[in-house]
């Protein structure tokens, strides 16, 4: 009940902590129980500080960093209870070059701890070129689709140009 | 357990059988938009036993059977399969005897859904507790739908904590 | 009051249909007036069907699709009562290269069409290749912006390598 | 009515005089993430009279005075400019013999916000007046924030009509 929410917490924060100066080359950040003091009752906060910057509130952040700060809390739950299968469906989409590569290199550190089977789908080319395989989605026959494997040296080719 | 391939018909714009294989390590999913993919992955909740068809992005279940196109008809049926590697032996008894579990989630329009395992007939909750016991299932924390993340940074702080007890 | 919000209705509308036709290379979609007969009261519903799919509820398009299925929504309503400026802050983060000409194209148009002013942020290399001229925001000293202009040419190596 | 330049000194991550100068046509703005973009923009809606500070991801409007950075000490005011060309005289009256208007608002810590149109002090609704009549203003249609198309999209009907109230 109540203790193994508390120790939960504990494992949760350590790899948030951990994962968000590995995001961000830098930086703290950590989750922290608001509003009650029970955690049974207590909302779960963030409290995030990117490098070089002033502490502020999650809002004040910019989309990029909101995305890499929630990416940080997804894959600390997840690194406390690894799943079988892990699906990230375009979590990618805000963010810059540099940080798409941090967060590929995430995945690949992920993917040597654990047994998990990563599906990460995605529209940017430096994903694409650091994924082990690609399958492509195509709508040959128009509102029907069709699975296809694609050649990492076509996917620039193949993907996005409807 | 390992997830081993996961097999789609007539499931949302999957008209035709379609066969994923997963594999080890990083796999991803690419194409123009509105293409499928994020139907494919939805198909894996879905066989894991979603009950809500709200998490599908729909107005009630039957909108995940293919509806029609251009020029094919709609269909009547969706069925989705998910086949998995037991040979590390662990899944739950009385299913740990057998070395590949299929998952099976069949729906007809507006006769609600039918689930297997292996061939037999199941209860949804069945399905359910056999991927909540493998760490997984519709609602893990590791499935991250497109614009959760924006859910996440935009939740109160009570709804973050429920991550936190899908982790406990 | 109510007829003067009738009449706005038809007018964004008509460019709705249009701009989304345009958006989507096909297809078609309309607004329609729902929950009320009095224009006052009712809410506003969206139906859509992208080229050669059946119409089906918003929920179900993919992001892509609701992406541009919006920002026909909200170009209409600027047609209809054109802004001096207009600024757009990361719309085209969902689409794919395809649909990112597109919307390029659309704001060629737009150009050509109003007097308006537009600014539009965005990490797309595609986009950065459509526009006018491109300014660069930096933070060469941690935590402090500055503006900088940059050299259409040098954009890549410019811009989201932090 | 042009709008030609937006100058801040002190508004959120700006800390140094910052001047843009608006061109015709198409402007792009790039840079990686979390270096400013958004802050930028959004002191253009600051300065047409934006009352909310939610509307501008803070909560308080203190918050958009530049806070302090690693080398840097916070600072106790944040200014912002916006100068107009009315050359076309589209300005209401009795602003309108000007050439060039220019609309600044400046706050400083816990004393709220003061408004001036080429000097002389206003009250925030009549820089709101001002660029309501020339078919802009903090809450214009065509000033689309960050993730505001997801907000769009899962509105509710009777939320997306205020959409068409702008237009009318
Ligand atoms: N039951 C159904 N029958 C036929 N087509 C359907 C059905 N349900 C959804 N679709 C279609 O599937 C498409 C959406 O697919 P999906 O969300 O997988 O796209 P996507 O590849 O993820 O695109 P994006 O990159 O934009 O996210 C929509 O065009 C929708 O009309
Ligand atoms: N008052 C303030 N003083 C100093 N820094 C601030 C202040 N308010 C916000 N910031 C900082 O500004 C940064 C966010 O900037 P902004 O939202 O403009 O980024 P962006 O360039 O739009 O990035 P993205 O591409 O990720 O959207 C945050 O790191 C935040 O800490
Ligand atoms: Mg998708
Ligand atoms: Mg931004």
């Amino acid at each position: 009940g109540r203790a193994r929410l508390s120790e939960a917490f504990d494992r949760v924060n350590a790899y948030f902590r951990e994962l968000f100066t590995t995001l961000f080359g830098g930086g703290t950040a950590e989750l922290r129980f608001v509003e009650s003091d029970d955690p049974l009752e207590a909302g779960l906060e963030i409290f995030a500080r990117p490098p070089g910057k002033k502490p502020s509130t999650m809002t004040l952040l910019s989309g990029g960093e909101q995305a890499l700060t929630a990416l940080s809390l997804i894959f600390a739950v997840f690194l406390t209870n690894p799943a079988p299968i892990c699906v990230l469906d375009e979590v990618d989409a805000p963010l810059d070059d540099a940080n798409v590569e941090r967060f590929c290199t995430l995945l690949d550190s992920m993917r040597k701890r654990t047994e998990t089977r990563f599906l990460v789908i995605t529209h940017n080319p430096i994903t694409m070129s650091r994924v082990d395989r690609l399958y492509g989605v195509t709508m040959a026959e128009r509102g029907v689709s069709q699975l296809v494997s694609v050649d990492l040296r076509q996917a620039e080719a193949f993907t996005d140009r409807a | 357990m390992k997830f081993t391939r996961l097999s789609l018909t007539g499931f949302k714009s999957f008209c035709d059988t379609t066969e994923l294989h997963l594999e080890a390590g990083l796999s991803g999913v690419v194409g123009p938009n509105g293409c499928g993919k994020s139907n494919l992955v939805e198909a894996l909740r879905w066989v894991m036993g979603e009950s809500s068809y709200k998490a599908m992005r729909a107005s009630g279940m039957d909108e995940v059977i293919f509806s029609g196109s251009g020029n094919r008809p709609g269909r009547n049926s969706a069925e989705v399969t998910l086949v998995l590697d037991n040979s590390d032996r662990t899944a739950p008894a009385p299913l740990n005897s057998a070395d590949v579990l299929e998952v099976t989630r069949r729906i007809e329009r507006e006769a609600g859904s039918v689930y297997r395992i292996n061939g037999r007939e199941v209860r949804a909750r069945d399905v359910q507790l056999l991927f909540a016991d493998a760490s997984t299932g519709a609602h893990s924390p590791a499935l991250v739908r497109q614009g959760q993340i924006g859910e996440l940074i935009a939740a109160k702080p009570t709804q973050r904590r429920a991550l936190l007890e899908e982790a406990a």
